[in-house]
């Protein structure tokens, strides 16, 4: 008969020949499969060992396999016969292991068998590579443990999800002083493959970062179809615009991002050469523009340029007037935010209005200059002669002053007194 | 005015034709300011609202014409808002006879309309001045026209021995005074006379005339050796000045 034993995931076990200690049946062909926990190697030792000898265990027979493998077919009794195991352990190169017993329809004499013992032995995997990809199972340092093993890493570096690679602890920087300098692992010497570092340059609202790479600048590019950044990459995130990689041999120099954060991640595959990258970044107050400046008008503090939170006063010229839209204002004061816009719209120095000058009772006047009603608008008044005239001059000049009121030399409104006793028709005649 | 020449237009346009129970006369001395003679207003009894003057033109009769609406020129009389009667004056004597009308609005000066001069407080006589008027001629008629004369002024004391001569036939005269002065001709002939009192007697400076008197009173008209007696103006510009401000 065949018998076919599946014994349980157990730490240890024995072994023994039908009927044993009393000598074994004819005709047996058993099977036992030995089986320990995964992670463990199955190591098996014979206590003792006596099967009917033969050339090639012919006749009676136990075989040791793994798999197709054949580890040992024994028989015999005593240690130095070729075929008997003796006490060395048989180990498994897995956690399993066959034994098959084989009896033929006659035995010569009374033999009784065997009696084994087996174990479950650990693995070292750490001192052996992985079979499937020949690789070592840890990319650094390999911890055995019973029935497994933990890969850790060297200081600095990080474990990666597939438990088994290391990968340099390069990201969670954030740079947030107001200049400052960062660079690939390790630069100016190549960094270590497969990297993927993660830069944050974040300063507070208001300033602009500026990024300068140094010359030394070298991302393995690919010409694939034109470059490609498509194994190496040092990708330039600013927020509102699409990411931008760089790679290559040539310096991307001066990058203003215009913004105040901006992230930046190197990455770089198991292969292929790229010396790194360094950069000094450099932050400056976002400029709030005043195009074309204040018409008729003067700014202070007189700056070549304005930054954040630069404060400025707008006032006008002589002869002008603030105005924020259609309304007058009496002063002006802004702050530029961290926007870059003045916290209040930017003013405009308007020319003043006199207004229409009086009339003149008994006169008229006419403009003589300017724009009607306008600073330094010159307008002249006269009487209507002869009947009427101004006490000194024959007409009196009003200037449109910074006042808005219209002055002349006098500073008062012209009066035409009328004139007395000079009538058109002389009544003298000349009759004697 | 007796023996007079008819004014050409705009030759006396200070001149003002005065209603005030009777016909009288009056010049302009500012744009709301007429100078008259006192006793022009003594039969005023009760408001400024029975005086009437009219200014710009030579005619009487155009001030009363009836007037269609197409006609350019239409003569209204002026609006009057107060009589100031020298506080000197008692009638029937004419000693400060002179008084001011204010007008309720200004008057615009044209070629017709324009004031006369007042004279300075010290200032002497000229030897003659021209008078005009729209009172009685020499057929003793009321004039239509504006008539003037020019006349010579008349020694002081001559004057007053005139008047004084006639003192014996006439009775109530009143006396020359400093405030007065006179002027004619011994011969007679040329007077102002009835409805020209309170006009004007100008005298001229530097090619301006100014108004050295008041025409105010006399004995007849145009009779020899009798004067004309008018009111001399550079006495009262004090006064007039002064009621001119306080009004």
């Amino acid at each position: 008969c065949v018998c076919v034993s599946v014994c349980k995931t157990v730490m240890y076990g024995q072994v023994q020949s039908p009927l044993y200690p009393k000598p074994y049946p004819t005709n047996v062909h058993q099977q036992w499969d030995l089986e320990v926990p995964r992670g463990y190697q199955l190591q098996i030792t014979f206590n003792y060992l006596d099967i009917e000898p033969s050339l090639n265990c012919y006749y009676d027979s136990l075989t040791v396999l793994h798999g197709k493998k054949v580890l040992g077919k024994f028989c015999g009794k005593n240690s130095w016969d070729p075929h008997h195991p003796g006490n060395k352990p048989i180990v498994s190169p897995s956690n399993r292991l066959q034994l098959v017993f084989v009896t033929d329809e006659s035995n010569t004499e009374k033999y009784l068998g065997f009696s084994a013992f087996y174990q479950a032995v650990d693995i070292d995997e750490c001192s052996t590579p992985d079979l499937n990809d020949s690789e070592l199972r840890c990319s650094q340092i390999c911890l055995n443990t019973l029935g497994s093993y933990l890969c850790t890493c060297s200081h600095g570096y990080q474990l990666q999800a597939d438990q088994h690679t290391c990968v340099l602890d390069c990201s969670g920087g954030v740079f947030t002083e107001p200049e400052g300098v960062l660079s690939s692992p390790g630069f100016p010497d190549a960094p270590p493959p497969g990297v993927n570092c993660l830069y944050k340059v974040s300063v507070q609202p208001g300033f602009h970062i500026t990024l300068n790479f140094s010359e030394n600048f070298h991302i393995e590019q690919i010409d694939v179809q034109g470059p490609s950044c498509l194994f190496h990459w040092l990708q330039v995130s600013v927020p509102g615009e699409a990411p931008k990689k760089l790679c290559g041999n040539k310096s991307p120099g001066i990058i203003h991002t215009g913004s105040h954060t901006v992230d930046l991640e190197f990455h770089t595959d198991g292969h292929g050469q790229s010396g790194g990258f360094s950069l000094r970044y450099t932050t400056q107050r976002v400029e709030c523009k005043i195009e074309g400046g204040i018409r008729n008008g003067r700014i202070t503090p007189n700056f070549p340029k304005y930054s954040y939170r630069d404060y400025i006063q707008v006032r006008c010229d002589t002869g002008y007037k603030l105005m924020m839209g259609e309304k007058e204002i009496q002063s002006y004061k802004s702050m530029c935010q961290e926007n870059g816009a003045w916290h209040l719209p930017l003013p405009e120095c308007r020319i003043i209005d006199c207004g229409e000058p009086e009339a003149l009772l008994n006169g008229e006047f006419k403009f003589l200059s300017g724009s009607k009603n306008e600073y330094r608008s010159v307008v002249q008044y006269h009487c209507n002669e002869p009947f009427y005239s101004f006490t000194k001059t024959k007409q009196v000049n009003l200037t449109c002053d910074a006042d808005r009121t219209w002055k002349g030399e006098e500073n008062e409104i012209p009066y035409c007194f009328p004139v007395c006793g000079r009538p058109v028709v002389d009544i003298a005649g000349l009759g004697r | 005015v007796l023996g007079g020449t008819q004014a050409k237009d705009n030759s006396f346009p200070w001149q003002v034709f005065l209603q005030a129970g009777g016909r009288g006369g009056a010049i302009v001395i500012g744009e709301k300011w007429l100078l008259t003679a006192a006793h022009n207003l003594d039969k005023i009894k009760q408001s400024q609202q029975e005086v009437k003057a009219y200014v710009g033109s030579n005619k009487v009769s155009e001030y009363f014409e009836v007037h269609r609406n197409t006609d350019p020129v239409i003569f209204h009389s002026l609006p009057i808002e107060s009589l100031h009667i020298h506080p000197g004056y008692k009638s029937p004597d004419y000693n400060n006879d002179i008084a001011l009308i204010k007008l309720a609005s200004s008057i615009t000066f044209k070629a017709s309309v324009m004031p006369v001069c007042l004279p300075d407080q010290d200032s002497q006589l000229e030897s003659f001045g021209w008078v005009s008027g729209f009172g009685v001629t020499e057929t003793y008629n009321t004039a239509n026209h504006l008539r003037y004369i020019r006349l010579p002024i008349v020694d002081q004391q001559v004057c007053h021995s005139s008047i004084e001569k006639m003192r014996e036939t006439v009775r109530d005269l009143s006396t020359l005074t400093e405030n007065m002065f006179c002027a004619g001709l011994p011969e007679g002939g040329k007077d102002t006379c009835q409805g020209d009192s309170g006009s004007g007697f100008v005298m001229k400076n530097n090619d301006t005339f100014y108004a050295a008197g008041i025409v105010s009173w006399g004995v007849d008209c145009g009779k020899p050796g009798r004067y004309g007696v008018y009111t001399r103006i550079a006495r009262y510009v004090d006064w007039i000045q002064k009621t001119m401000k306080e009004n």
